[in-house]
């Protein structure tokens, strides 16, 4: 997904 | 999770693990910038506000559990702990955490990829992290001897970052549309602030002479 962010890093 | 993302993280946690090591077992914060960590108990507040909305792995929570209970706990150390207090160069660690978080928080409010609270919080952790070890740099640039520990730390710290950008060019061409320029460019400003130390660094360790940065 393009638009989403590397939430599931720390 | 790929092994740069895997061996950034543990060289993040070790580089933690050695400053709580040595400020608990000598009982000495010295050459430690009380501002960077301030700073890094800041970052990790308002970055991992996610704990509460948001699942993603138990290794993810494990973690920012650790980072947020490790960077407090250096804190107060620092400011509570009554011998470890002590050794504090407060006259030495003069920079202002208004002149970081100021701007930083100005950024995150006009570069975001959404205006949410969390979203504007988190963009703001990331470049407040890009920024929060000038206090440390400034500080070791002061002190004539450094430590090795403190040495140690703050080169595993630059180390972290620069795995980080492995990773994400793994990622990058393993994983279709991962990409994030806001977390890249913050990403590279931080990896570049430790070029100079690394230099230095590698210097001090080519010709085993202890680590001092020039004035």
């Amino acid at each position: 997904n393009l638009e989403q962010p590397m939430h599931d890093e720390l | 999770m790929n092994i740069f993302r895997l061996a950034g993280d543990m060289t993040h946690l070790v580089s933690v693990l050695v400053l709580l090591l040595k400020i608990h077992t000598i009982k000495s914060c010295a050459g430690i910038s009380l501002k960077t960590q301030e700073l890094y108990a800041l970052v990790f507040t308002t970055r991992y506000l996610d704990l509460f909305t948001d699942y993603i792995s138990l290794y993810n929570t494990v973690m920012k559990l650790i980072f947020l209970g490790s960077s407090f706990s250096i804190v107060w150390y620092i400011r509570r702990h009554k011998i470890v207090r002590r050794s504090y160069d407060k006259d030495q660690d003069t920079f202002r955490h208004y002149f970081i978080v100021l701007p930083c928080l100005v950024l995150a409010l006009l570069i975001h990829h959404k205006f949410t609270f969390k979203e504007v919080m988190w963009t703001f952790s990331l470049y407040l992290e890009a920024v929060a070890i000038l206090p440390q740099l400034v500080l070791l640039q002061r002190t004539r001897n450094i430590d090795n520990l403190t040495g140690q730390y703050v080169f595993l710290l630059g180390a972290y970052r620069a795995l980080y950008i492995l990773n994400w060019i793994y990622r990058h061409y393993t994983e279709p549309h991962y990409v994030h320029w806001i977390t890249w460019i913050a990403g590279i400003v931080q990896t570049l602030l430790y070029a100079d130390f690394f230099y230095y660094y590698f210097q001090s360790w080519k010709n085993n002479v202890k680590l001092q940065l020039p004035a």
